[in-house]
């Protein structure tokens, strides 16, 4: 889904989020 | 800096002053990276100029699985080289306003 999701490790929180398509190189 | 396939940005604006800055990180190229990589979109992560190193979070980030062992140099190395350009600006700006 493109809703962001919150993983923790260590204490430390990683956001993540869809990325927009126009930073996206040739994938 | 060179091209890691692995695209570190500031995730908000740099005030120059707060130890903390907000980092979003992303693979533009998956090429370039050596393991097999799970899409997992752009991470986002909060970074502290003065206590930490790039090394512990690419760590972190390959314990939370966003990527294998393997890579765990490229994306510190991709982590470095925006923190590096940042600590440059600041101090740019700091010896401009001197």
């Amino acid at each position: 889904s493109s809703a962001a999701q919150v993983v923790h490790s260590a204490g430390r929180r990683f956001i993540v989020s869809p990325v927009p398509e126009s930073r996206l190189k040739d994938q | 800096a060179e091209d890691t396939g692995v695209r570190v940005e500031l995730a908000e604006e740099d005030d120059g002053k707060k130890s903390s800055i907000a980092l979003r990180l992303w693979v533009e190229d998956q090429k370039k990276l050596k393991g097999k990589y799970k899409d997992s979109g752009a991470i986002e992560f909060s970074f502290d100029l003065e206590t930490e190193v790039p090394e512990s979070i690419a760590q972190e980030m390959v314990d939370s699985g966003f990527f294998l062992e393997i890579d765990v140099k490229i994306v510190s190395k991709s982590i470095r080289d925006r923190v590096s350009l940042i600590k440059w600006r600041r101090q740019r700006i700091v010896s401009g306003c001197n």
